[in-house]
């Protein structure tokens, strides 16, 4: 699998490593999935890259790969930001050769990394049709889980038709940030967008948000859709490749 | 006070 800018696979590792430290990759002609669940079993990511999104991409059989997103993270650290990389697993290795190539091509770096034995549990998720989808822009929702963990360690979601509330409380007292929808969109990727069919009001831990926010830099929108007593799904989209997409149970009360 | 709930609480083994 070759792609021209490899940061952008910088980026979906750096999503998803500090929710997953190792998860494993589903390699087919038609791209690459994967599926996982944090530790403690409270959180989902599900990430899919479509074939048509490389700029090259073979799969001669189907594979899965079992993989440290930690150490891949390091080594992605060693890629130059303009650098392309080239990803390859050969027949009956035991290791994943990870290959990037400077733009001017006159540098290139070679790493293979030990591929691991994962278990891995695949959940089903249902299609959901949503209560409510909010659009916004991903730096003002990694704002806005940053504000509310000064707070407390669960942020309360609240949409209305006029916009969308967001609040915590804690020892210190209590907080809250209201977005109001965007009536004049000049700029997509600016809007604050929401769908609703019906009023939804749901709790979650913001430790986990937090985390989805480092998926952030994939795309400068991102989209949280919500139904009560269903966990959130965070979506960031990777351009014209495919999605990363977070689920969250909510907390409820005791 | 609210307790955090589960992901296979809601979604299925597959």
């Amino acid at each position: 699998a070759r792609l021209l800018h490899g940061s952008i696979f910088a980026k979906v590792i750096e999503g998803l490593r500090e929710l997953v430290n190792e998860a494993t990759w589903e390699c087919s002609g038609n791209g690459i999935t994967l599926q996982a669940m944090d530790s403690s079993h409270v959180a989902l990511v599900s990430l899919v890259m479509r074939s048509e999104g490389f700029e090259s991409y073979r799969c001669d059989r189907n594979m899965s790969l079992g993989i440290s997103l930690v150490s891949m993270s390091k080594v992605l650290k060693t890629m130059g930001k303009d650098d392309s990389l080239t990803i390859r697993v050969n027949d009956d290795s035991d290791s994943i050769i990870i290959a990037m190539e400077s733009q001017n091509q006159d540098k290139f770096a070679d790493y293979e990394l030990r591929l691991m034995d994962l278990d891995s549990e695949h959940l089903g998720i249902p299609d959901t049709d949503y209560s409510c989808a909010i659009k916004m822009p991903s730096s003002e929702f990694s704002r806005i889980c940053r504000d509310m963990s000064i707070m407390g360690d669960s942020v309360l979601i609240c949409t209305t038709k006029e916009g969308v509330k967001f609040s915590a409380k804690g020892d210190l007292g209590q907080g809250s940030i209201r977005l109001v929808q965007t009536t004049n969109i000049e700029k997509e990727e600016e809007a604050v967008i929401i769908e609703m069919k019906e009023a939804v009001a749901l709790t979650f831990a913001v430790r986990y948000l937090s985390m989805f926010c480092k998926a952030a830099p994939l795309s400068p929108q991102v989209g949280l859709s919500l139904s009560e007593d269903t966990p959130l799904m965070c979506e960031f989209k990777i351009a014209e490749m495919g999605h990363v997409r977070f689920y969250l149970a909510p907390k409820i009360e005791d | 006070p609210s307790i955090q709930n589960s992901l296979p609480f809601y979604f299925e083994n597959d």
